[in-house]
């Protein structure tokens, strides 16, 4: 559902340009788990940034489901985001004025659902990430791993159709990061939703069902797993 | 030249205690790699932060270097840590508004070196994590792991007794990490530092000499390599 053509972008230090990615052609398959590879400062954050339209390349196009992205005014782009997309952030993704369960219900206020079905819904997903016991606390009161369950639980809250997540396993044991996986893969088959992973872990690139290697801003490899 | 005696944490929530650390009893060994291992919310964290004086215990006694730290007022205690420890956070490491360079060279302002000879270091170590090119760059600027690697660069500046480091590999790939451990076994070795880390990464703890297996606020286990 997701097609890149062309795409790049470029940071600008001083008097000099940073290219953060160059060039980029790329297909993310729906439905897939598909992992973007690659070493720290190569470009993954940037790529899931343009890919979920939180930034606007300098080169190319970012079409979704037929839409360019481009077309969309900063109004229209953030709605199309709220309804089809969920993110997990590298760094600062709770709202630390609100609780585990306020931060995991936000993105089901605006989807309209009546509170009975959001608390519903929220607490099946903090259950699922192993938190039914921390509803109540606050981000400042969670270690860096219960926050990113806590992000991750709230990514998936509105079953979006695509799912991006920046390092979702990083400061997570193998455990709870294996057990993070299966929740997102069932999530895949009973919603039919694609998720795009940045990751270092070995065990989310094992699971990855196409790979995207990228090193300074370009890539050099996509490996597509064509069985299952 | 760290041991615990007794420690206990508790965080407030509400009319409830949360138990993060219980009777903790421990000796770090100097010169040598300390992990702390466990899951997501075990305590880590809250150890780490006990060990190096960035919070108190509620029971119990940390002495580092046969100092009590509880004799030390906060000022004195500041400066004991300025003096003797170097520290790698979970989050918010750098000084947003300082460069790469600066946030480096930071704690060597503390020692009185001269301009030359900081400068010297802050190359040194900069180079050492792969990252001489960003001197001038600012933390907003930098990835996830560039960040994390300037963070580790300043930890070692003034080539402290101690070094603590909260999950020093994530956001890092495995290559990155692998070099990142053989720079600190290098400094453990020449300037007989002693590191303690918490880590879920398993090439950390591969690499431990004594692991200290921590669950729920308890250590469960301790393994010492006794060889080498
Ligand atoms: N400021 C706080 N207020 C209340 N509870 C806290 C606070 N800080 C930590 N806790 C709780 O103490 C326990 C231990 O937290 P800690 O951050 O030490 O875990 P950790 O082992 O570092 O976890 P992770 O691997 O996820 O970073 C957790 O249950 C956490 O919710
Ligand atoms: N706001 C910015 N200003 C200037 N340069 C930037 C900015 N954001 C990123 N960069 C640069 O763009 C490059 C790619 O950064 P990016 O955050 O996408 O890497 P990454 O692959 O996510 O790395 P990591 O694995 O460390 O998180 C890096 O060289 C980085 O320094
Ligand atoms: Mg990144
Ligand atoms: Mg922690």
């Amino acid at each position: 559902p997701v097609v890149l053509h062309g795409v790049g972008k470029r940071y600008r230090l001083g008097q000099v340009d940073i290219p953060a990615l160059t060039g980029i052609d790329l297909e993310i398959h729906p439905n897939r788990f598909t992992v973007l590879s690659g070493p720290s400062g190569s470009g993954k954050t940037t790529l899931l940034n343009l890919i979920g339209g939180i930034d606007r390349p300098d080169d190319g196009r970012v079409v979704i489901d037929g839409q360019d992205l481009a077309q969309l005014d900063d109004d229209a782009l953030s709605d199309f985001r709220a309804r089809r997309l969920g993110f997990v952030f590298q760094n600062f993704n709770l709202l630390p004025v609100l609780t585990a369960f306020e931060n995991v219900e936000y993105p089901l206020l605006l989807t309209g659902a009546a509170k009975p079905e959001r608390r519903r819904r929220v607490d099946e997903l903090l259950s699922a990430v192993g938190l039914a016991d921390k509803a109540a606390s606050r981000p400042n009161q969670l270690s860096g791993g219960q926050r990113q369950r806590v992000a991750i639980a709230r990514a998936l809250a509105t079953s979006p159709r695509l799912v991006l997540a920046d390092e979702p396993t990083a400061n997570l044991d193998s455990h709870t990061g294996a057990a993070i996986l299966a929740l997102m893969r069932q999530m895949q088959r009973d919603y039919q939703a694609s998720f795009v992973f940045s990751s270092h872990d070995p065990q989310v690139l094992a699971q990855a069902d196409d790979a995207v290697h990228i090193r300074d801003g370009v890539i050099t490899r996509v490996v597509r797993n064509l069985q299952g």
